[in-house]
C-alpha cells in the first residue's frame, strides 16, 4: 500500500484540498484508495460529505481506544474509503504521550489493511506533533503542498528535518516525493522565486538525503474559487465542477504521482 | 493593557499578517505596543526582521524556564516591542502539561508589564491547545481573522466554544471583539455568503454570550501580493509598501479597533 502523507506545518496551503482531490482522482483511475483524516478540524471528512454521529468511532478512537480500523473506516464511493476525524482528536496527543508505542499507533493499526488498498492518502494537521509523526511512520512518502509565498517557504527546512529524524529512527523507507505548488498564480515574482529556490534545493540533494530525487511537480494547482466552494457541498472537485481548472490540475497531479512511482 | 489574541485554529487565514500589521499600525498611532509570537513557526518574529540567536531566550523560555519577560522582550522600533518565538516552542505544550498553573503561565509572566504598554497583540498558532489557552487567559479580547471560505467558516463554532470555556473557568473578562475578513475578494458569492452568515450569527447573540456585541469589522483586508512579499524583507506593510491597499486596509482596521474599545 503506497502511502502519501500530505504534510506542511504551515497553515492554509492546500493540504486538505490536495489530499481529498488526489484521493478522488486515484479512485477515478480505478485504484482502491483509503483517505485518513488526521486533523481535529476534520475538514477532509467534511469535504467528502461524511458527518460522523456523536457515537460513531473516528480516528480519535484508533489512537486513544485502539478501536480496529474495520470499525472506523467507511466507504465514500465504490473505490474510496475514509477514516474520519473529529474535534476530539485535539486531546489525543496528550493522551498518547506516555505510551511506549506512541509513534507507531497508526502504522500498527493499518497493518491488517496493507493489501486491502492500492493507495493511502493522509491529510495532516498544520503542526509537527505526535499525530504528524504517526503519519510519517506509516507513510512511504511525503507530498508537500506549498503556497508560493515567503512565509510558506520558511518552514520547509524544519519539515525536512522532521522527515529526516523519522526516517533515521522509525521508518527507513520514508522519502520526500516532492512539492506541489498550490494556490498558484502564474507569473507573480514570488511564485517564480519560490519555485526556483525549491528546485535548486532539491537538485543539490545528496543520495542520503530524504529528499534525494524529490522535485517540484510539473502540475501546479492554480487558484480557482471552485476548489474553495466544493467542500460546502460535501463533494470533491470532480463531482462539483468536473470541467474546471481545479479538476484538470488535480487529475494531472494524480497522473504525475502515479508515473513518479518508485520501487517500494 | 488592552490585549488582543489574534486566533483562528484554521491555518493560513492571515493571523500573522494581521497581528504584525495591526501592531505596527497601533505603534504608528503613538501607542506603546507589545507583540507576542506564540507560534513555533516564529513567523511574526521573522516578519518584523528579528532573528534570535541560538542562545537568545524566546517565548519558549517564558513557558518552560520561567525566564522573566524583561530578559526576552526586544524593541523593534521606538514604540513596538516583541517577545520572539522559536521552533522549540513545538515541545512546550507537553512540557507544561502537568504544571498546576499551566493555563496561566503567560498571564502571570506579563503581570509586571500591565502598565508598560497600551496594547498587546498575540499571534497564535493554528490550533486550540495549551499555548492558545494561555493566550485566551491573558487576553481581554479575541480578534478572529477569517478567510471568506467555507472551510474557514467551519471552525468558528469550535473556536467560540473554546473562548466560552476559558471565559467561564479562567478569564471572566474575555470577549470576542469581532471577525476581520482577510484575503478578501470583493464580489465572490462565497465572500457574501460568509459575511452574511457571520453577521447574522453575531446579531443573534444573547447578552451572556462571549461574542455579544461582536461584529464583522467594516475594514476587510483585500488580497494584495505586497502583504505576502513584505515578510521576506523583515518589514511590516507600512515600511515596505506604505501606499498599497494592504497598508490602507490595516491602518483602517487599527483605527476601527481603537474606536471599538469597550470599558475594560
Ligand atoms: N487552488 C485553490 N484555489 C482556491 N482556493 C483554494 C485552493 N486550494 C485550497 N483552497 C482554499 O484555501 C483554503 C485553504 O486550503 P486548505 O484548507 O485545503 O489548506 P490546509 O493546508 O489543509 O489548511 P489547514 O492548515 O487549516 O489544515 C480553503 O478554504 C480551501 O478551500
Ligand atoms: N491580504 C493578503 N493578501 C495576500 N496575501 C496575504 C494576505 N494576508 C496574508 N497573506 C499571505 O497568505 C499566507 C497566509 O497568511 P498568514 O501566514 O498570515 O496566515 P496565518 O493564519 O498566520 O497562518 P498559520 O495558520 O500558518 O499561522 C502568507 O503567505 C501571507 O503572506
Ligand atoms: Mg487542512
Ligand atoms: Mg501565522
Amino acid at each position: 500500500m503506497r502511502t502519501l502523507a500530505v504534510l506542511n506545518q504551515k497553515g492554509g496551503v492546500g493540504k486538505t484540498t490536495t489530499a481529498v482531490n488526489i484521493a478522488a482522482a486515484f479512485a477515478r483511475m480505478k485504484k482502491r484508495v483509503l483517505l485518513i483524516d488526521l486533523d481535529p478540524q476534520a475538514h477532509a471528512t467534511l469535504h467528502v460529505g461524511v458527518d460522523p454521529g456523536p457515537t460513531d468511532p473516528t480516528v480519535f478512537d484508533l489512537f486513544v481506544n485502539r478501536t480496529p480500523v474495520a470499525e472506523i473506516a467507511r466507504n465514500v464511493n465504490d473505490r474510496l474509503s475514509l477514516i474520519p476525524s473529529s474535534v476530539d482528536l485535539v486531546g489525543a496527543e496528550l493522551q498518547i504521550a506516555d505510551r511506549e508505542d506512541r509513534e507507531r499507533i497508526l502504522s500498527r493499526a493499518l497493518e491488517p489493511f496493507r493489501d486491502a488498498f492500492d493507495l493511502c492518502v493522509l491529510d495532516c494537521p498544520p503542526s509537527l506533533g505526535l499525530i504528524a509523526i504517526n503519519a510519517l511512520v506509516l507513510a512511504s512518502e511525503v507530498l508537500i503542498p506549498l503556497q508560493p509565498h515567503f512565509l510558506a517557504l520558511q518552514g520547509l527546512s524544519r519539515l525536512l528535518e522532521t522527515v529526516t529524524a523519522v526516517r533515521e529512527s522509525l521508518n527507513p523507507a520514508l522519502r520526500v516525493s516532492g512539492v506541489v505548488l498550490s494556490l498558484y498564480e502564474r507569473g507573480t515574482r514570488l511564485s517564480q522565486e519560490v519555485q526556483a529556490d525549491v528546485s535548486t534545493f532539491f537538485g543539490a540533494a545528496a543520495a542520503t538525503d530524504a529528499w534525494f530525487g524529490a522535485r517540484v511537480f510539473d502540475s501546479a494547482i492554480r487558484r480557482n474559487i471552485k476548489l474553495a466552494e466544493c467542500p460546502s457541498f460535501g463533494k470533491t472537485i470532480f463531482d462539483y465542477a468536473p470541467d474546471s481548472h481545479g479538476a484538470a490540475d488535480y487529475a494531472a497531479l494524480a497522473k504525475e504521482l502515479l508515473r513518479a512511482k518508485r520501487p517500494e
